[in-house]
């Protein structure tokens, strides 16, 4: 099963 | 001051329309070299980036940087009201309170004015680092769109697998499974029926198929899609405007 994870954990806040 | 003339409604009519299933509030960020807006889906896997420079206007004219907060729906229903073929222009003072949208059409002098409320929104802004993709696509826009339709109706997971000279699209689930495979081929007469595959090494990455569906309603946008890949990051699939772009990062599915 594979697990969708959230764009935040790639590109930090500016 | 703001003021934007766009030759045709229709190129935001299908911004519009590619980006209103998939974020709900965005600031559109007014400067003098163009609309940018960053904006992230609910789910916070989708990020979308506009850039709407001001040569994909036929006047443009921004003297002071603005923000014009908008709610998709509401631009969306606006939008409708106009004729794909009118000229649209785009006014709004400094410092605003909303935006006002001015169809003209070109042979009967109809003219259309609507006035459109500012919504003041907080968003973050996520800097994206420009990247070393292992992989760039580029292939018809429609191609990519079907094949992400079809394999949608397979399962949740669509799987895109890259060697050096194919791209192979792979969706398994409960009832049954489907691939689609796509190689290197340049048709010399219609450029953008080609299929140009660039890889520094082989990629093998699983995305949401409903997010591909999402980002698939830029198809009117442009005959070619451009996708770039690199292993364990977000894809970035992208839709050329005349004068700029649409992006779109998708962050990827793990083996649990």
């Amino acid at each position: 099963e594979t697990r969708q994870v959230i764009i935040d954990k790639f590109y930090s806040d500016e | 001051m703001l003021e934007g003339k766009f030759d045709e409604a229709s190129l935001l009519k299908k911004v519009i329309d590619a980006m209103k299933d998939s974020v709900k509030l965005c600031n559109f960020n007014c400067t003098e070299n163009g609309i940018s807006v960053q904006a992230i889906d609910d789910s916070r896997v989708l990020l979308i980036s506009l850039l709407i420079e001001a040569g994909s206007f036929e006047d443009y004219r921004c003297d002071r940087n603005i923000v014009l907060g908008l709610e998709m729906e509401s631009l969306n229903k606006i939008i409708k009201n106009g004729n794909a073929s009118d000229m649209l222009t785009l006014v709004a003072e400094d410092s605003p309170d909303a935006l006002n949208l001015i169809f003209e059409d070109k042979r009967r002098d109809r003219i259309a004015e609507y006035s459109l409320k500012l919504m003041d929104i907080d968003q973050d802004f996520l800097k994206i680092e420009d990247m070393k993709f292992d992989a760039v696509v580029n292939m018809p826009s429609a191609e990519f769109a079907k094949i992400c339709r079809d394999m949608k109706t397979l399962s949740e997971s669509l799987q895109i697998i890259i060697t050096k000279d194919s791209v192979k699209f792979n969706s398994e689930g409960d009832f049954g499974s489907g691939s689609v495979v796509i190689k290197s081929f340049t048709d010399l007469e219609k450029t953008e029926e080609s299929v140009r595959i660039t890889l520094e090494k082989p990629i093998n990455l699983t995305f949401g198929a409903k997010y591909l569906n999402d980002i698939i309603k830029s198809t009117p946008l442009a005959s070619q899609v451009t996708i770039k890949l690199c292993d364990k990051q977000p894809a970035l699939f992208e839709y050329q405007l005349p004068s700029g772009y649409l992006r779109f990062y998708l962050a990827p599915k793990f083996e649990d």
